[in-house]
């Protein structure tokens, strides 16, 4: 009854695979903890508060997978094989680095092997490079105009520093040239001293 | 155009306007979402000052500005899809609230899915014509998440077919609702329920909190804004005390649970039904998390483009910040966590309208697992884009701290998500508990659906790897 996981680091499917059976490996975790915490003090509520830790675990491990799950399903629905070629990759960073940031749940449960993380660590890497030359046409997908997104940094046409400069002169502090806390409170000071 | 900026996009490898269409679900709702973006864009009237540079009652005069505005344009504009209002609404308000947030969000789709129907017609019709302005008082000074511990009763009164609403200690008094301070008139209130001497449990009923003409508090209310919270500067949050109020029978929201006109209890067909406007909000705030990670994103990134800092070669120009590996490391995995949101949040979305569908002809066999999904995903994308919306404030270097970079403002507005419409850990643990309520069904033999048809197989397979 041995299953299979993770024989190609590259498969969608089989991260998926990885993260769903890490999220059953919680969840039955978190049972099992439950359980024995209620054979030791026979109180329900107890047992439960004192496995709050596991069943919080397992349920970001099953939120993970969902979103693991359907982000790979995303995938059969883009047909333009460039933009599917893009977001297949940020679909794999995702899924990787998902699993570099959570090594001890994988390797505890035995899902994958110390080798396969090092493998992975360095796919992650690998990919940041394949995203980088696509970053911007990717944030600009998202299709925000400078009104919605209310930045300076993050205008469209990129002219950060003399608008920041601009915005800076709408401040309040700018309406004199002197503040009248200077002739209130500094300039007595500077007198006395 | 700076140069670095038009550089990037001319090398990119695919056409971003075709990945638009997939994040908005279509090209026509692309065009249509841009066509509805347009109208506020070109419109003179929502050209407001920058609210950075105001004070907080500044900044809510504005916002009750705008939202009027907002409100008389969406009707000359004849928009009434209610995907095509969010659209014009956010397009308006950027990434701020606005006092009537709650109004639209929660006291509108309460009436709509709690009412009996000849009751609805009467309080729908009001509250669209904002004659009603209303909010939903749920939380309390001392009660959040755990709703079985709200304290407020409403009491009825069979001698002349009223309620009689109190709060009966200080914890009970009702903090944090949206648009209760100073601005609406009406509030959902969730009390408990006491008939014939005996408790039945949170119920929700619509009371009057101020006249209609002159707005004046009513009596045996008080009523009030909260104060200064983090970020929220356009939302007068409130509190509210009780003090022997009375409503008609009719007031009680009777679509499930009823109070007879002698007083007789009749039972919803599920405890949870009270609470549907709350997952409606969880599954929204999946929707927002998409929205606020993606653009914190656009900014760190674009912005990671045009900046240039120190030598990655000794000697050799600036480089863009983007190039270093560091740099990426710390936005890639947010810009993909920001697409892989799109994706649930659209699931959410989809999932949320099918089954309350479902639900509203009788079938409620898939409740638990709406409640259970909506739950984690809002506690595990708003922990994500919460801590995300921060991370790239600070790849932006020393200008992420300015409001001018427009992140904090994204931070301050977001980052509530995370405690409003249940706590997350509190989330997590409602999740757990489905988890494993089907863990302990497929033990005993009976298979579970949906999303945790995964456990099916957990009585079977053995887990342990596999050489690469």
């Amino acid at each position: 009854a041995a299953r299979p996981t993770v024989t190609d680091i590259n498969d969608l499917n089989s991260l998926v695979e990885v993260y769903k059976l890490r999220a059953a490996w919680l969840v039955v975790t978190a049972a099992k903890n439950v359980q024995a915490e209620l054979n030791r003090r026979k109180d329900k509520d107890d047992a439960w508060n004192r496995s709050s830790v596991d069943l919080v675990r397992a349920s970001e491990a099953h939120c993970h997978y969902v979103v693991v799950k359907l982000f790979t399903a995303k995938l059969s629905e883009i047909s333009d094989a460039a933009v599917n070629r893009v977001v297949g990759n940020l679909c794999l960073f995702y899924a990787l680095h998902g699993i570099t940031k959570n090594t001890g749940d994988f390797l505890q449960a035995n899902l994958l092997t110390s080798p396969q993380i090092s493998q992975m660590q360095q796919r992650v890497k690998d990919l940041l490079a394949v995203i980088r030359p696509d970053a911007v046409a990717l944030v600009d997908a998202f299709d925000y105009s400078d009104a919605q997104l209310g930045s300076v940094l993050g205008r469209y046409d990129g002219n950060v520093y003399e608008n920041m400069f601009e915005w800076a002169k709408k401040s309040p502090l700018n309406k004199t040239q002197v503040h009248e806390s200077f002739h209130k409170y500094l300039k007595p000071l500077q007198a006395k001293l | 155009m700076n140069p670095d900026l038009r550089r990037e996009r001319e090398r990119a490898s695919f056409n971003p306007e075709f990945l638009t269409y997939i994040v908005d679900r279509g090209a026509e709702r692309t065009r249509r979402r841009r066509e509805i973006e347009s109208l506020v864009l070109n419109d003179p009237d929502f050209q407001h000052e920058d609210v950075n540079f105001l004070s907080r009652s500044e900044r809510y005069e504005l916002a009750v500005k705008k939202s009027s505005q907002m409100v008389m344009k969406i009707r000359e504009h004849g928009i009434s899809d209610p995907e095509e209002i969010y659209w014009f609404k956010r397009t308006c308000l950027g990434c701020l609230v606005e006092p009537i947030s709650v109004h639209y969000g929660m006291f509108l789709t309460t009436l709509q899915n709690q009412c009996i129907d000849i009751e609805r017609d009467k309080w729908l019709n009001l509250a669209k014509r904002f004659q009603l302005i209303g909010t939903y008082a749920q939380t309390e000074l001392g009660h959040g998440t755990h709703l079985r511990g709200l304290e407020t009763t409403s009491t009825y009164d069979p001698s002349t077919q009223e309620f009689i609403l109190n709060s009966p200690t200080v914890t009970s008094i009702k903090w944090w609702p949206g648009g209760l301070g100073k601005t609406a008139n009406h509030a959902v209130v969730l009390a408990q329920l006491y008939t014939q001497g005996q408790c039945k449990g949170l119920h929700a009923f619509i009371v009057p909190v101020r006249h209609l003409s002159t707005h004046e508090p009513l009596s045996g209310v008080i009523v009030g804004d909260i104060g200064p919270k983090f970020g929220f500067d356009e939302i007068d949050n409130g509190f509210l005390k009780l003090d022997n109020v009375r409503i008609p029978r009719e007031n009680m929201l009777m679509k499930y649970a009823k109070v007879e006109a002698d007083g007789t209890y009749v039972k919803p067909l599920s405890d949870k039904l009270t609470y549907g406007t709350m997952v409606f909000i969880r599954s929204h705030i999946v929707v927002e998390s998409a929205r606020f990670l993606s653009k914190a994103c656009t900014i760190a990134i674009r912005y990671s483009a045009v900046r240039h800092q120190s030598e990655l070669k000794p000697g050799e120009p600036e480089p863009q910040i983007l190039d270093y590996q560091t740099q990426q490391y710390k936005l890639f995995p947010l810009l993909a966590t920001a697409y892989a949101f799109h994706f649930v949040a659209a699931y959410m979305t989809e999932t949320y309208h099918r089954i309350t569908g479902d639900i509203n002809q009788g079938n409620l066999s898939e409740l638990p697992e709406l409640h259970a999904l909506s739950a984690g995903l809002k506690a595990f994308t708003s922990w994500t884009t919460s801590s995300g919306i921060e991370e790239c404030r600070m790849a932006c270097g020393g200008h992420g701290y300015s409001y001018c970079s427009g992140i904090p403002n994204l931070y301050v507005t977001f980052t509530p998500a995370c405690t409003y419409e249940g706590e997350n850990t509190v989330m997590m643990l409602q999740t757990a508990r489905f988890l494993l309520k089907s863990y302990t069904q497929v033990s005993s033999g009976k298979p579970v659906g949906g999303m945790v048809s995964y456990l099916n197989d957990v009585p079977q397979q053995r887990i342990h790897s596999q050489a690469v």
